[in-house]
């Protein structure tokens, strides 16, 4: 649009209008970009297509995509459904942050038992999640690793695991094995209900390295699970094969460019011309949106009512 | 008035309301129409996962001579329709364009198979206005 044309962003980040190479020398030179820029928006470049003289291009052309695990579909389907209303429109009362969610699924893995380590199954998970899809725009707020189960465990029983979570890092130059950066371990109690997804926030032992522009992130995850809950002193006893799917790696960002969309610019917008009362509490919030503490505030304003 | 009276009028109005509608709302002005599409119909359905539709909206009709508060435009409006009829032909009237707009949320799938949920500002024609 007009306003926008002065602020087309040419440098080293993915701008306004990304085309993959091949396709730039074709478009008119209005929407040619410099070469080296990376392919950033999944919607913009076929926009780029549809519109130039070659629109009429076959699209069966296009490189064919690899395909989604259907578990990772199922899931932001749902997380879709929970953000958007049913014609795509961002649910206005969600207080969340982010404006791009990314799911990644892990591109190798290898599996290997340590059967005298530790008590139980003790399962060993190496991933490998590149991240060359992130752009330069796109501002971490979150990470979590995304545990989906299918096991024989009957539903609404407790489990307890023993999680051992490692950063590999590669040291190319001297072609030795992966070393061992930092790692965490912690133990994870939830009920096996209905829908068996398990997220473990991960985003403080992440964070330094998205911060550092990493794309590739190695890691490797030991984990044990046995019947029980320690809080509830049931003796933790009869280890089960959960056989958990690599984790996905879900990230929520914060995209800044001009394209994505600004929670806080439309709302603050309203706020110049409020046409309905203002909220109440304050701007302070999380990433994901405090359901809970909004909740609590809604049943007091209606109690007071 | 008397006059009008004595002519008589070139359509005789069935209705007086209907007949007298035409010059409060002008027919062909500037507006907002629907306009609703599905990926499918550009092929992008095989990488869009979500919505299945899309209601872009665009805004078409005239725009009269004298703008004023009805479409919010400026003031240089009229002064674009001044130079246009007094000064420079060639310079065009003001245009009905989209004036404002709603985001759309969008799921799809990218080529190394991740999966990306992202909000884009600016994808919902919401409102008209000549400039």
């Amino acid at each position: 649009s007009p306003h926008s044309r002065g602020h087309v962003v040419f440098d080293k980040s993915p701008g306004l209008f990304v085309a993959p190479e091949d396709t730039a020398i074709e478009l008119n030179p209005l929407l040619r970009l410099p070469k080296g820029l990376r392919r950033g928006y999944a919607l913009l470049p076929p926009l780029l297509k549809v519109l130039s003289d070659r629109g009429h291009q076959n699209w069966e052309s296009e490189a064919p995509r690899l395909q989604p695990h259907s578990r990772a579909l199922r899931y932001m389907k749902r997380l879709y459904k929970m953000s958007a209303t049913k014609e795509g429109i961002p649910k206005a009362n969600k207080s969340h942050l982010y404006n791009t969610v990314r799911l990644f699924t892990p591109c190798s893995e290898c599996k290997h038992r340590h059967k005298d380590l530790l008590k139980g199954d003790v399962h060993s998970v190496d991933l490998l999640f590149n991240l060359d899809r992130v752009t330069a725009l796109e501002h971490l707020l979150k990470s979590v690793l995304l545990y989906s189960f299918d096991t024989s465990v009957p539903i609404s029983s407790s489990i307890t695991c023993m999680c051992h979570l490692f950063i590999k890092e590669h040291d190319f130059s001297s072609q030795v094995c992966p070393s061992i950066s930092h790692s965490v371990a912690f133990s994870l109690h939830f009920e096996v209900r209905k829908r068996k997804w398990v997220e473990i926030d991960v985003t403080s032992f992440l964070q330094p390295l998205i911060a550092t522009n990493r794309r590739n992130i190695h890691m490797a995850v030991n984990f044990t699970c046995l019947m029980g809950d320690p809080q509830q002193n049931t003796k933790l006893e009869n280890p089960i094969n959960v056989a958990l799917v690599p984790p996905s790696l879900l990230l929520y960002l914060n995209d800044t460019s001009e394209q994505a969309y600004h929670r806080w610019n439309s709302l603050r917008h309203r706020r110049k011309n409020p046409v309905r009362p203002r909220q109440r509490n304050s701007l302070r919030i999380d990433p994901m949106g405090d359901k809970g503490k909004e909740n609590s505030q809604g049943k007091r304003a209606s109690r007071r009512r | 008035r008397d006059e009008n009276l004595k002519e008589a009028p070139a359509t005789p109005p069935h209705n007086l309301s209907e007949y007298f509608k035409q010059f409060l709302f002008p027919q062909n002005e500037c507006e907002l129409h629907n306009f609703r599409l599905s990926f499918s119909q550009l092929k992008w359905d095989r990488w869009i996962i979500a919505p299945h539709r899309y209601s872009p909206q665009y805004c078409k009709g005239d725009c009269p001579r004298v703008v004023g508060h009805r479409y919010g435009s400026p003031v240089h409006t009229m002064v674009q329709n001044i130079i246009y009829e007094k000064l420079d032909s060639s310079v065009p009237k003001p245009s009905c364009v989209p004036a404002e707009y709603r985001p759309l949320s969008v799921l799809t799938i990218e080529p190394d198979g991740s999966i990306v949920y992202k909000e884009y500002e600016d994808m919902i024609a919401t409102k008209c206005t000549c400039r």
